[in-house]
């Protein structure tokens, strides 16, 4: 079976992308076969692993109707990690595909099919755009499980509620009663800073059990590795920011049962 | 007359909210009226201020048919500072507003008429939301001067020349020609990583003149000050991101003719 998981967040900036690189990558390294959908037009995750956003390459065309999510699944180079890229023309989407009453599951129709199929991966994560709009609400629709990238930071403690809120309208609303909450993870902790300590006290007083236990702290090699095109345990297995990011997949792992 | 700057970019998390409000309050501390604008569904300019987002309190209804933008501004609090709100449903427009052929124009008519008024300020100042759909057009399209702000990290990098590019479509396209850029500000800067300064030097070399002499340098009294509900004058006035955003203010107030 395949477990699909929407990294999102409509916050700017809160580590969507990172998080969904360096997930995959570790699940990835684990053996298992793991699909990366870059659903940001901005094209973070792709040029994060060193590839190009090409027109006709991304789920803009699935999504409007023209061809499969298959067909759009290319290799990354690494052991048991494909990706389907994005491209510029993916934010024409926010504005064509409202219409038909269907169009907030588009994606959720593309991805059923290519899991009946025999190259059917173990996990699939979605990275998400900053915003909550047609492609994130297509990708909550979508995945079984929402996994929601908190910056420990004042202004991002705000839109937590938000994100939260819209996973409820989607249950409650009938898009999608199966949407679960796979967690919260705290990241870009700074351990120098009092705020950073407040929001975690806070968060997880509450949020509880839904907040992952891994904290993932501030670390430069993090915004390093994707200027090189790589993961970050290409980059720097040793660092800190690896280190978290290899247990939180460890975590996650074990919460959406991909163990 | 009335000067229209949008701070805009559609990568997430690089300073727009903080450098709207920053900028808007050292000019209002300098005796210029102005006006803020939060276009942003998250609300962060309102939060950031000490407001609260109310339902029917955006330019949602304006946007939508209903209303007109002096109905929408409110007092602030501060001398010279005024605000109109975001609420929740701001997001709505985002699939609302495209059908007729001049939807991208809405705020532009908007701000036509309220620059004609007795209470016209001297400046607005929109924040945008990350994103490059219909309500950053709309501000775009409505703006006489985008201000970019870039954080000093490789992936912000990326989406540089997004942001530039889709101006220069707005201006090529017939949109509108007239929108200027007054320049792009870097933010976040952390002078103990390597990065940062080679970020720097990079948009410095490629983009010359229109990057602003003023660095706003990673100071952590500006991630508290919005959970106080102030500005960063209100909270700390000697922090260095107090002193950073009135250098700030002075230059860009220079380069668009605000003096
Ligand atoms: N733990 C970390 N420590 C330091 N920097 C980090 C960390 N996680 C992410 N970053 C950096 O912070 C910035 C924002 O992260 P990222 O781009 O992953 O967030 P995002 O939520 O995907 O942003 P967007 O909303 O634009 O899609 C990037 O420059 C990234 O390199
Ligand atoms: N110079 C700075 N030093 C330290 N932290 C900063 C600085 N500027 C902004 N921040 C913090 O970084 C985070 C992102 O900033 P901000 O919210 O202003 O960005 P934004 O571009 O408006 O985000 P969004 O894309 O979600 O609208 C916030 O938590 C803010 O407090
Ligand atoms: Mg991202
Ligand atoms: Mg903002």
């Amino acid at each position: 079976p395949t477990t699909v998981v929407a990294v999102a967040n409509q916050k700017g900036g809160v580590g969507k992308t990172t998080t969904s690189v360096s997930l995959a990558a570790a699940w990835a390294r684990l053996g298992k076969d793991v699909l990366l959908i870059d659903l940001d037009p901005q094209g973070n995750t792709t040029s994060g692993l060193g590839l190009e956003r090409a027109s006709g390459g991304s789920l803009y065309g699935p999504l409007t109707g023209e061809g499969d999510l298959a067909s759009r699944v290319v290799a990354t180079g690494r052991d048991h990690l494909s990706l389907v890229p994005s491209e510029r023309d993916l934010v024409a989407a926010e504005v064509e595909l409202p219409g038909d009453d269907e169009y907030l599951l588009r994606l959720r129709h593309l991805l059923a099919t290519y899991r009946e199929s025999e190259d059917a991966p173990d996990a699939v994560v979605i990275d998400c755009p900053p915003s909550s709009t047609v492609l994130s609400l297509n990708a909550l629709s979508a995945a079984d499980y929402l996994l929601v990238t908190l910056q420990c930071e004042y202004l991002a403690m705000e839109g937590l509620g938000e994100i939260l809120r819209l996973r409820e309208d989607l249950r409650s609303g009938g898009t999608h009663p199966g949407l679960e909450l796979a967690g919260i993870v705290l990241t870009m902790f700074d351990s120098r800073t009092r705020l950073a300590s407040q929001v975690v006290e806070e968060v997880r007083e509450h949020l509880g059990a839904s907040v992952f236990g891994t904290l993932i702290p501030r670390n430069v090699r993090l915004t390093e590795a994707p200027s090189f095109g790589q993961t970050i345990f290409e980059y720097d297995r040793s660092s800190n920011g690896a280190r978290a990011y290899a247990r939180l997949a460890e975590e996650v792992g074990s919460r959406i049962g991909l163990r």
